[in-house]
């Protein structure tokens, strides 16, 4: 099973993941 | 001399020699795309006859199947091994459950859902934006031209995911991915989230928001593991799925949920209405459930149109066939 999320956000947001990384529940995506 | 012997030969099978062999073949395509995997060679694109091939697979009967078998209650004496058995399989961490007595779960599905213990999961404070599962970053970035990327390389495109847009017919003139944007100074972006069959499968709010619709695609229930993600171009269009759609704090946002064939299911806790994985529904076909105020009717959990989620608030889960 997948969860995608698709969304609007300043152009200066900024994503704090690498690609096949590990993540749980809660731990931060990205920020402004 | 074949007739004669007609009455000893056993009857050739069309159907099971179908699936053997299909399947067959796709364990062999699975291996070779593992293997290309490894070696960070750009993906291969299943061809439209494979494609055909696989979407023809009774996806969804078989896993209506497998959620039955799951949800026979086993025998106490047979829980803890078949349990462990999963456990030291897909690599569970069972002393981050709420209940961790094996003997508890009465059968696979229950084990499936099991809760997390409270302080299990705690949510980053500084980050507007949270992981809503527990799983892998399959892929994340800005979204161009309506196209998103489910795997670097592998594109779908952003109407077909999420339908068609009510607003689309004011403004054809704009793409599609221009009319979702409530500012034109800020972008589209997205992340994927792959759970794997040991993880969590709640899936929980990544920030406050409000939910307006409801969107659900029944479809196919091909598999979403990484690999085939990587074979199957528009994978997560094809394949069933509930989409949430609303607003937060700097436009529009959505949560997607996709099933695949062992987790065909999916529940939204505050959607008693959502059946989904259901004989009765057409692949190809959408259905849409407003949560803001249709005629004179306002669902009580609304606030000013829409259910509101608080940042960390769990949502719904997978479940089982």
């Amino acid at each position: 099973s997948t969860i995608v999320l698709l969304f609007e956000a300043p152009k200066d947001f900024i994503f704090n993941l690498q690609p096949g990384q590990q993540i749980r529940v809660g731990e931060g995506l990205g920020s402004l | 001399s074949l007739t004669a012997g007609r009455g000893f030969l056993p009857r050739p099978w069309p159907l099971p020699f179908l699936f053997v062999t299909g399947g067959g073949y796709l364990g062999y395509q699975h291996y070779k795309r593992r293997s290309q995997e490894d070696d960070e060679a750009p993906p291969s694109l299943a061809t439209p006859t494979q494609v055909a091939l696989y979407h023809s697979f009774p996806t969804r009967l078989l896993s209506r199947a497998w959620g039955r078998l799951n949800g026979v209650e086993l025998p106490t004496w047979l829980r803890k091994p078949i349990y462990s058995l999963y456990i030291w399989t897909f690599g569970v961490n069972m002393q981050e459950a709420a209940v961790e007595d094996l003997h508890h779960y009465r059968n696979l599905s229950e084990f499936f859902r099991r809760r997390l213990k409270p302080a299990a999961r705690p949510l980053c404070a500084s980050s507007c934006l949270i992981s809503p599962a527990d799983g892998r970053i399959l892929h994340f970035g800005r979204v161009k031209n309506s196209e998103v990327e489910q795997v670097k390389g592998v594109t779908y495109s952003l109407e077909n995911f999420l339908g068609p847009q009510n607003s689309r017919s004011k403004n054809s003139s704009l793409s599609f991915r221009d009319l979702l944007l409530s500012c034109p100074d800020n972008d589209l972006f997205h992340v994927v989230v792959y759970l794997a069959p040991g993880d969590y499968h709640c899936f929980h709010s990544p920030t406050e928001w409000k939910v307006e619709l409801r969107r659900h695609f029944p479809g196919t229930l091909m598999s979403v593991n990484p690999g085939v993600a990587r074979w199957v171009k528009e994978l997560f269009c094809l394949n069933e799925r509930v989409v949430l759609t609303g607003q937060w704090q700097h436009g529009f946002f959505s949560l997607t949920a996709v099933g695949a064939t062992n987790v065909g299911s999916i529940r939204v806790y505050f959607d008693q209405e959502l059946q989904t994985n259901s004989p009765c529904y057409s692949k190809g076909s959408f259905h849409d459930h407003s949560y803001v105020a249709v005629g004179d009717q306002v669902l009580k959990t609304t606030n000013e149109g829409g259910v509101v989620l608080q940042k960390g608030e769990a949502v719904g889960e997978f479940n089982l066939g």
